[in-house]
């Protein structure tokens, strides 16, 4: 995935069941971003896998202070690519087990 | 550790905590 300063990993250990999991993102390279980023640490998050959609959330963190409106995107991308690994290490195990 | 908790009015809950040291990219 594109290095896009914001780092997206797993808050806990994925059991390839749930529909939500625990999501943990920080920022990894404040240079990155485009609005002035004020540092407040790692945030975790409960993701719906089959429901949420990774623009809105980073559309939330945007509301709630934590990024500047212009890095949405940027957020939205880094939330997407993890997303989209965790569901194709999903898919994996299940190919892996048939 | 401090950790603070900020709920979205959509209802998310965003829990901040320090990002561990040995987690942060050497620069």
């Amino acid at each position: 995935a594109e290095d896009t300063g914001v780092r997206v990993e797993l808050a806990e250990d994925d059991d390839g069941k749930k529909d939500s999991i625990a999501l943990k993102l920080w920022v990894e390279d404040h240079k990155k971003l485009k609005g002035k980023y004020k540092e407040t640490g790692a945030i975790e998050f409960m993701f719906d896998l089959e429901k949420d959609v990774p623009e809105v959330v980073a559309q939330e963190m945007v509301e709630s202070g934590f990024f500047h409106e212009s890095d949405a995107k940027t957020v939205g991308k880094s939330i997407r690519d993890r997303v989209a690994l965790i569901k194709w290490r999903r898919e994996r195990t299940v190919s892996a087990a048939a | 550790s401090a950790t603070a908790q900020v709920v979205h009015s959509a209802g998310r809950r965003f829990i901040v905590s320090p990002v561990p040291e040995a987690r942060l990219r050497e620069q």
